[in-house]
């Protein structure tokens, strides 16, 4: 039972492919929900910027707030979630 | 909880909403209610009204649509986004919309109310038996029409009780055709169609011809999901071809296998290699009434929440039992303020072990209460004791929507929330008395709220405070060889799946019985998971098979759809 699992991953035609890195992912998630846009118009560079907005990201869902790309925050980026902005632009 | 800037909110009490169009997934009368009672969710605690608009400009607006659908922020397909709403204000202000490349259920599958037959439109009955084969989806079997059809009991033999599915044979929602069925061969531009189609759309909705021409009497209609169809992919509205072949395997049912993602999908023909053509398969589906009651809260002028339990919060989690969080409240008191009158508080949690409803085996002899016997005394617990550092649990079980985890005279909780930490060790004789230290099985029987559990060869039944038993596992009908009983299953309500060793019984908990035709074998009925299981038990409409650390999670078409650890995934730890 605990063999791994040889899996191929196929391309499936028709499929919505979000053929993002993990990265591209996280930069869309932080804009789309605002946490990047008030980095921006403060002024940051941008690996600061993104450090900070995704502390702000991680606060507002609860996560510990590393202001890094972990797999918690990953995990939380990919639930289904309603499409308002948390943070008002 | 948060409110938008400028603390946006209506200027009037009586707040308006008008229903645009209705999704595919369910009936209009199902999602009609499922609108109604979310909005109810905020007339119980503020002094707003909700009317309903059958035409005109209405405050809030509520439509259905996919991707670009005509404002500025445009769906995503499946998943990621599910619904978006403006805060208060005119014109598209106040307005919600759902994204119809969700399939949208009241959060546990399928829901199909039927049409016809002779059970007033009831919903299915998801599983029914039908000449002793069982069915989770609407079947043509028994038809010579092709006509979709299900039983709307347990058990079409016994009650003969039915209606049929919606499926474009049968009737269409909206356009112009005043829901009359679709007409196959139809033609449109010129090209003939036997099934519905989107061509000719923009906005990927499946519609037909009523009559058999378009082109010369232009009425149509949208067609309804089928249960059985799959969603998305490339085949919309298809059913799944089983058995059918992908990358050269057979396969008889939904797989996950070809995906990083972990759904599961199913060709719509034999062949997936040769023909590509494929679809999600249906699943639990997202909670129209929790969903939209989380955008009319936008609608009203609440916006985010960092609470994770609040409605507020962004992301979804489903929830059986739902109930306003104290966040919501406050933040729609702070912009309304609050009921005049008494205010219903959120429905408080049901303690497991008061059993507030009525017991209609109080006057059943069967049941006649028997000499308690307390087989535990008192003991302190050991608070080092940690859930997480176990490798294997006596047994599992929900009580109440939460996970307790049994072992050795200590039982922890985890509550039903996302982030949660086991709660515990607490004594499993400081609750319950008269058990012994260790518990093979629990369960919880939903429509008594009476807890079992099992010991050996012997069972107690609380109810509340007071108990009954122990007694042999005998009287339940259960034969004598049976050393112990690893796993319950509730199916349905008064049915439970007793499991041990390789079989399993189905008990008749009103009758307190074992039904005609068991045992049968686990492996027979719930293939792909271990056959020597040592703990079954489900949670959030799912069967988890657990052996040692691992699980083997089960969906309700009985598809194995997560192997995992019982330690990280259900421990959270």
């Amino acid at each position: 039972w605990s063999l791994p699992l040889k899996s191929i991953f196929v391309t499936f035609p028709g499929d919505v492919v979000k053929n993002m890195t993990d990265t591209e992912l996280a930069e869309g998630y932080l804009e789309k929900f605002g946490y990047m846009d008030t980095i921006h118009r403060s002024g940051f560079e941008s690996m600061t910027s993104t450090s900070k907005a995704l502390k702000k990201m991680q606060r507002q869902m609860g996560l510990e707030e590393t202001g890094e790309l972990d797999k918690p925050t990953l995990e939380a980026m990919k639930q289904p979630r309603c499409g308002v902005p948390d943070v008002a632009n | 909880y948060k409110t938008f800037d400028g603390d946006l909110k209506w200027d009037h009490n009586d707040v308006t909403y008008r229903i645009l169009n209705y999704s595919p997934d369910m009936d209009s009368s199902v999602i009609d209610d499922a609108f109604a009672r979310a909005f109810k969710v905020w007339s119980d605690v503020t002094p707003l009204t909700f009317t309903r608009l059958f035409d005109g400009t209405a405050d809030i607006m509520i439509s259905f649509g996919k991707a670009n659908h005509g404002d500025p922020y445009p769906f995503d397909g499946r998943d990621g986004l599910l619904a978006h709403a403006y805060p208060p204000g005119n014109g598209i202000q106040g307005d919600a919309h759902f994204d119809d490349d969700e399939y949208w259920t009241l959060g546990k599958g399928p829901v199909v109310k039927t049409l016809f037959g002779n059970a007033n439109g009831a919903l299915c009955h998801f599983p029914f038996t039908f000449e002793g084969e069982s069915y989770t989806t609407c079947t043509t079997k028994g038809r010579s029409d092709n006509l979709p059809w299900c039983a709307t009991t347990a058990d079409y033999n016994r009650d003969k009780k039915y209606g049929f599915c919606p499926s474009e044979l049968l009737k269409t929602f909206g356009g112009n055709a005043n829901g009359d069925k679709c007409v196959f061969p139809f033609v449109f531009l010129e090209k003939e169609y036997n099934s519905c189609t989107t061509e000719g759309r923009s906005d990927g909705y499946r519609w037909c011809a009523t009559t058999d021409s378009f082109d010369k009497d232009k009425k149509y209609g949208f067609c309804p999901s089928r249960d059985t169809t799959v969603i998305g992919g490339n085949s919309e509205g298809e059913p799944c071809h089983f058995p059918f072949v992908f990358l050269g395997k057979e396969y008889d049912s939904c797989t996950s296998e070809g995906r990083g993602d972990g759904k599961l999908w199913c060709s719509t023909t034999g062949n997936y290699d040769n023909d590509n053509k494929w679809g999600f398969c249906p699943d639990q589906g997202y909670s129209l009434f929790l969903v939209a009651a989380h955008e009319f809260g936008h609608a009203l002028g609440l916006d985010h929440s960092s609470i994770r339990e609040a409605l507020m919060y962004p992301m979804y989690s489903f929830v059986e039992d739902f109930s306003l969080h104290e966040d919501d409240i406050e933040g729609i008191h702070y912009l309304y303020g609050s009921k005049t009158g008494p205010v219903p508080s959120p429905t408080p949690p049901i303690d497991p072990t008061t059993d507030s409803y009525p017991d209609p085996d109080e006057t059943d002899a069967t049941n006649e209460p028997e000499p308690t016997e307390t087989t535990t005394t008192a003991q302190p617990v050991d608070p080092k004791k940690d859930a997480c550092k176990m490798t294997k649990f006596d047994t599992i079980t929900t009580i109440n929507g939460a996970l307790y985890f049994f072992k050795d005279g200590n039982y922890w909780k985890m509550p039903g929330k996302n982030d949660a930490e086991p709660k515990g060790p607490f004594a499993i004789s400081e609750k319950w008395p008269a058990l012994p230290a260790v518990i093979d099985s629990a369960f919880e029987d939903l429509l008594t709220k009476k807890l079992y559990f099992f010991s050996g060869t012997r069972f107690w039944v609380y109810t509340g405070q007071s108990v009954l038993g122990p007694r042999s596992i005998e009287k339940l009908n259960l034969p004598s060889s049976i050393q112990k009983v690893e796993g319950a299953l509730q199916r349905g309500r008064g049915k439970v799946l007793l499991f041990s060793g390789e079989n399993f019984w189905r008990l008749d908990v009103k009758a307190q019985n074992i039904d005609r035709g068991y045992p049968k074998r686990t492996d027979v009925v719930f293939g792909g998971v271990p056959s020597d299981a040592h703990d079954v038990f489900q949670y959030k409409g799912h069967f988890y098979f657990c052996r040692d650390h691992f699980y083997w999670r089960m969906n309700s078409r009985r598809q194995v759809d997560r192997v995992g650890y019982v330690k990280y995934d259900l421990l959270k730890c």
